[in-house]
């Protein structure tokens, strides 16, 4: 299937969305 | 029918689900049982909900270790989907504690639960800092140590990634070398 990946600068964004 | 957790619905699921692990020597216990799970997570926003609520690598006492392993995978040489493996292995000085040892562990996080080794990713175990007097290190674990193409392309993509800090370099290790010699003898098979 698809993998699944995340930038680093998304994965930082979501660091403090609550 | 499949029934979806309400959770996953909002949240943004990994590829991988991961465990975070906390190693600290106490007499009365083997090595393994110093190994502590402390908690897994298969979404971005419950990596960063345990990521934010942890000590820094840098506050830990001298002789503990962060480890994150995909589920199923202990953080030692002896576990079956480590054992035919090696690391790609960071050496910090002690000054590096300070200043660089936390964004270098937070990027080889982000890397690992990003999936940022693409179809190599597969071949990636884990990582491990190790808090030592004489120097922090960080390794990645990889799953075959005869993987040159994917050992080279992990390697690279740590390598790319850190530079955003300082230079670095990153020798790769098979364990079963580590296992056999200690010290500054280990052979490295690459160094990038």
């Amino acid at each position: 299937g698809t993998r699944i990946i995340y930038e680093r600068t998304f994965l930082l964004q979501m660091r403090n969305s609550p | 029918q499949k029934t979806v957790a309400p959770d996953m619905l909002i949240k943004h699921p990994l590829q991988n689900t991961w465990t975070l692990w906390f190693f600290k020597i106490e007499s009365n216990r083997s090595w393994e049982d110093c190994q502590v799970e402390i908690a897994s997570f298969n979404t971005v926003e419950d990596f960063w909900a345990l990521y934010n609520h942890i000590e820094p690598a840098s506050r830990l006492k001298v002789g503990c270790d962060y480890s994150m392993f995909k589920q199923g995978i202990k953080p030692m040489w002896e576990d079956e989907h480590n054992c035919r493996g090696g690391r790609w292995l960071i050496n910090l000085n002690k000054q590096q504690r300070s200043t660089e040892l936390d964004n270098f562990w937070m990027e080889v996080l982000l890397l690992m639960i990003g999936e940022s080794f693409e179809e190599h990713s597969d071949e990636v175990c884990g990582a491990v800092v190790n808090v030592r007097g004489k120097g922090d290190k960080i390794g990645v674990w990889t799953a075959d140590a005869k993987k040159n193409d994917s050992i080279l392309k992990i390697g690279e993509k740590c390598k790319s990634q850190l530079k955003v800090y300082n230079h670095v370099a990153l020798h790769y290790q098979a364990h079963s070398a580590a296992q056999q010699k200690t010290g500054s003898a280990i052979r490295c098979l690459f160094t990038i």
